[in-house]
């Protein structure tokens, strides 16, 4: 059969305009990456399934990227994550909202998906579920980089001045 | 935001998509990631989709079911079913775009913004990275 693995790095507030030829060779590296370790999973008879999570959890662990360790920061200083999966076949779901200890949410939407007859878990009583299954927990403070943290000093200054220097700034 | 869809020997379809947010958001604010048939669906019958972007839009456009529908039920190809969903975002003001992935190995990655990161990778070994703009 065929198979086919694409990606995504999110909507990143690093555009060409500002992005160094080191910082471009940087994201080009951990897209290929994670490309490469869901198409060995896909190329060995392995589940899409398998390969979604598999891909996902090396960006989760990337910095680079607005998910699992480079998370962006919370109003309040914190940091919140959220992820789903869903697979094809049976149209089964599972996703995670607002948790802020689970090094890879996208293992702990699945173990939703698969070890819960819920669809969707949210704060602390997700985390709760997580330690339960056995997914991977980390203090808070892992999540935390100087980028992100940064960024948060940013978005305050732009908030208190009740202006964005641009209107197409994501935040993330 | 990070997200993967992929087609597997089986023919079978799977999405997933993971987030750390929105910088600065207050009131346990919750985007599209999470949101089934939002930011993230698969069916194989059709698609299977990731979104990426501002997601309230999303929500409110049900954007990854939305693709999925326009092709079961209209027909449309996957590209032309995702310019469709991102135009909707856009109409109302959203940014943002997509991954998906149709159940014959079609992809589509759409989108209406810049700072976007896409690579694929397909069964003859090639892989593609692209970062618009």
């Amino acid at each position: 059969g065929n198979y086919v693995l694409v990606i995504h790095g999110g909507a990143g507030t690093i555009t060409r305009n500002n992005m160094t030829a080191d910082m471009e060779a940087a994201y080009t590296a951990a897209l290929e990456s994670s490309l490469k370790k869901g198409y060995a999973i896909l190329q060995s008879g392995g589940s899409s399934l398998d390969a979604v999570e598999a891909c996902i959890r090396m960006l989760e662990d990337d910095s680079l990227f607005n998910a699992g360790k480079g998370a962006v920061f919370t109003h309040d200083g914190s940091n919140e994550l959220d992820a789903s999966v869903m697979d094809g076949k049976t149209l089964a779901a599972g996703a995670v909202a607002g948790v802020r200890t689970v090094r890879n949410p996208i293992t702990l939407a699945r173990a939703v998906m698969e070890k819960s007859p819920h669809v969707m878990m949210a704060g602390r009583g997700a985390e709760q579920f997580a330690k339960e299954a056995g997914i991977e927990i980390v203090d808070t403070a892992y999540f935390r980089t100087e980028k992100s943290w940064k960024g948060l000093q940013r978005a305050l200054q732009q908030d208190s001045l009740k202006a964005l220097a641009n209107p197409d700034t994501k935040f993330g | 935001t990070v997200g993967c869809v992929a087609l597997d020997k089986q023919g079978n379809l799977a999405a997933g998509t993971s987030t750390g947010g929105m910088t600065n958001k207050k009131f346990g604010r919750i985007g599209d990631s999470p949101v089934i048939g939002a930011g993230t669906y698969a069916n194989n019958n059709t698609v299977a989709v990731s979104g990426t972007g501002w997601g309230e839009f999303y929500i409110r456009n049900v954007v990854a079911y939305d693709l999925s529908a326009l092709m079961e039920y209209k027909g449309l190809s996957v590209q032309e079913a995702g310019k469709t969903v991102i135009k909707k975002v856009g109409d109302l003001g959203g940014n943002g775009g997509l991954i998906a992935l149709d159940k014959n190995g079609n992809m589509a990655m759409p989108f209406n913004t810049e700072g976007m990161y896409r690579g694929s990778a397909t069964k003859d070994g090639r892989i593609g990275i692209l970062i618009y703009k």
